[in-house]
């Protein structure tokens, strides 16, 4: 069972995680202590890193435009250079003192800090991210619930225009999030009911068609197709309800443990 | 922009590993 639920954040942290795992159990191996080795250069590296990091992370905040990401980016942000502080402090203690405990202490301090900054930097951008896919979501189920107040022809064309580009937008951006992810149950639920849209759409049109035909035509009929494109736009709209809730998943519930 | 908050995030994730890596090999020396 995976522990980061997407790829590109799996491949970030969990060579990190693993080695600072490995460094809690060396440390508790050799409490005894050898000497440590000078850390300057690979903590003059992580500081630059972090330097450059925060420099992008603030430019996001301030380029953003989700309240969100506004409130919650700056704490990450902050956790990360704190960890690197304890690095750097770290570092010269040990440049002091080989065998400092309190040293080691706050290498090991610090280097959970930075995995868990940045765990909680592109956790936050990652969320804001699948805010965007649910925006473009939403547009479509806004269009949807227009579709029964839709009686002419005219009305019918300009339906197809506004929603043709927010549907390709939406099967776009699903498509690639759900390759994106590494929970199985949940890429399978996103492309069973993207493929649902998919199919649903054109068979929608056709039945708003059919609708618009009979009320022209003198009504009869009119009940039973307004029914089947009503149908057919709650099932379209269960759908996106559904690719909603599975995006904001992020971590494993106990009904899927079991 | 995204690709480039992820790619100073993989440099960081990077410069970690390696830090941690050395201190590792020099501890199991």
């Amino acid at each position: 069972m995976p522990v980061f639920h997407t790829k590109t954040i799996e491949g970030i942290l969990e060579p990190v995680a693993q080695q600072v795992s490995r460094l809690v159990i060396l440390h508790e191996e050799a409490e005894d202590g050898n000497a440590m080795p000078d850390l300057e250069r690979p903590v003059l590296a992580v500081s630059c890193a972090v330097a450059n990091l925060v420099k992008v992370g603030k430019e996001t905040i301030n380029s953003s435009d989700d309240p969100i990401l506004k409130q919650d980016m700056p704490s990450a942000l902050f956790r990360v250079e704190g960890a690197s502080k304890l690095l750097e402090e770290a570092s010269g203690m040990l440049k002091v003192d080989p065998y400092s405990g309190p040293a080691r202490k706050k290498l090991i301090e610090g280097s959970r800090g930075i995995l868990q900054g940045t765990s909680s930097l592109l956790l936050c951008f990652d969320e804001s991210e699948v805010r965007k896919i649910i925006r473009e979501c939403k547009k479509v189920l806004d269009y949807l619930a227009v579709a029964e107040v839709i009686e002419t022809m005219e009305d019918l064309v300009q339906f197809l225009k506004d929603l043709s580009p927010c549907l390709s937008k939406v099967s776009r951006e699903v498509g690639a999030r759900e390759k994106e992810l590494t929970h199985q149950v949940h890429r399978e639920i996103l492309i069973r009911c993207l493929d649902q849209v998919k199919t649903l759409a054109p068979i929608l049109i056709c039945s708003m068609k059919i609708y618009i035909h009979i009320i022209c035509q003198g009504g009869k009929g009119a009940e039973e197709a307004a029914e089947n494109r009503n149908y057919l736009t709650s099932r379209m709209t269960d759908e996106l309800h559904e690719i909603i809730r599975v995006l904001q998943l992020t971590t494993y519930d106990e009904d899927e443990w079991d | 922009d995204a690709g480039e908050m992820v790619r100073q995030a993989r440099v960081l994730g990077q410069a970690t590993a390696q830090l941690i890596q050395s201190i590792k090999v020099e501890a199991e020396k």
